[in-house]
């Protein structure tokens, strides 16, 4: 459960401490917590190769999505997500244009309707660890529906 | 009440907003972890968002406590306040899903969990969320994920879209997750080649075995001579320690096997049965 390339080794180790159990009310029968479960993983049964069909029905809902990557992560690149928004073929509200943060480019966006695609520069794919000023901006703007 | 955090080891003070962390229903005999932070900013009016982290497999502690959550920790283990946690904004919710990941657990002993089982326990959660903290029931209400979140998201939202239960739902969001495998797949390649991952000859390869009129089919393909170059490309992503969270960072520890990167991988190319020699140990150049 230890990540390849992560340092998980902090979380590990206070996730693990018996005052730490105590004040989270973790139940002492339970083992130790691992970052990832390779159980879980080894039973788990993929369903769902292609998520378009969810996103289809859930817009014609009154609700709003973001989908964004950090661009510099190749497990969930960001073109294969650049593309999926596409292939929704919603009316497209705003161009491919740059977003800003502290007046320097945060990253990409592209807005439909009621879904946004959304780049950040130079982020791997945990966004908010690599680019947390610049996740929280993009959070706060995609919960306020306020501009990018 | 009981669930009220009081006191965080390691932390001198604790912050001025209130945490909880103990168990929620999840179905028969599931109990899922969770711990709720309330907004910095507004709690009664901010908007309450679960975040769920992916794999399959993999614990939300990560999201909390070495992404967007209120407390992070220093490489000796020592807690501190992140200064852009998401809860300046808003009421986050992290959930340990599903049972066997992290802190969650089961009654009983699984013999497979699927997607679905997933989406419908993570929807059981969040009623017994909102039975348990009945005031946030009106703040707007979010699901947010990331990486096999991008199947956990759409799929838990469409719950509660079609459910029965009474949320305040208005949207729903995905961090590099995965949507499609093969658009994620097809532009892997693009992306590997546009960075340098492989050259030109590797490229033309590709290119001529395994596109036909401008369409590339990197994922399924049946001609052998597509299946043969793409096993360099996969050799080139995956077998020579490249840290592929994070493609311009170090790989911390070195490219030694760990489980957790199996996981993240068996996104991709699932299709094809390639056998990778395991990087040896040692560091990266």
């Amino acid at each position: 459960g230890v990540p390849r390339c992560i340092n998980a080794t902090a979380m590990y180790i206070w996730l693990n401490r018996d005052d730490v159990r105590q004040a989270l009310h973790i139940p002492s029968s339970l083992t130790n917590w691992e970052l990832c479960s390779s159980q879980v993983r080894t039973h788990y049964k993929r369903i769902y190769m292609d998520m378009a069909p969810f996103y289809q029905t859930l817009l014609k809902h009154d609700l709003r999505a973001l989908v964004y990557n950090g661009d510099v992560d190749m497990l969930c690149n960001f073109l294969g997500s650049e593309k999926f928004v596409e292939s929704l073929n919603k009316p497209m509200l705003k161009s491919y244009q740059p977003w800003y943060y502290n007046n320097q480019i945060a990253g990409f966006f592209k807005e439909y309707e009621k879904i946004t695609f959304l780049t950040v520069k130079g982020a791997g794919h945990m966004v908010p660890q690599y680019k947390p000023g610049q996740a929280l901006k993009m959070f706060q703007c995609f919960l306020s529906n306020t501009t990018y | 009440a009981p669930d009220l955090i009081t006191s965080l080891p390691g932390l001198s003070e604790m912050p001025s907003f209130q945490q909880w962390s103990g168990y929620l229903e999840a179905g028969p005999g599931h109990y899922f972890h969770y711990w709720f932070v309330e907004s910095q900013g507004n709690p009664a009016t901010d908007p309450v968002v679960v975040w769920l982290n992916g794999g399959p497999g993999c614990s939300s502690m990560e999201g909390l406590l070495a992404e967007n959550g209120p407390l992070h920790l220093n490489d000796d283990g020592m807690p501190y306040l992140n200064p852009y946690s998401w809860n300046k904004v808003a009421n986050m919710l992290y959930l340990e899903s599903p049972a066997g990941v992290g802190y969650s657990y089961s009654d009983f002993t699984q013999s497979s969990i699927s997607d679905n089982q997933v989406a419908e326990d993570n929807y059981q959660a969040l009623q017994s969320f909102f039975a348990k903290f009945p005031a946030f029931s009106n703040n707007d209400f979010y699901v947010f994920g990331e990486s096999y979140g991008g199947i956990y998201v759409p799929t838990l939202s469409a719950k509660i879209v079609k459910g029965s239960a009474n949320f305040n739902f208005k949207g729903f969001g995905v961090g590099n997750g995965m949507t499609s495998y093969y658009l994620n797949e097809v532009t892997l390649m693009e992306f590997a080649y546009y960075h340098g991952v492989f050259g030109d000859e590797l490229w033309a390869l590709l290119n001529k075995n395994c596109c036909y009129q401008g369409t590339c089919n990197y994922i399924n393909n049946t001609n052998s001579n597509c299946i043969t170059a793409i096993l360099p490309a996969y050799e080139r992503l995956y077998g020579i320690g490249l840290n592929m969270y994070n493609f311009y960072a170090p790989c911390w520890g070195g490219a030694n096997y760990q489980e957790r990167y199996e996981a993240d991988l068996s996104n991709l190319f699932h299709q094809y049965q390639f056998n990778v020699p395991v990087p040896k140990v040692g560091s990266i150049p």
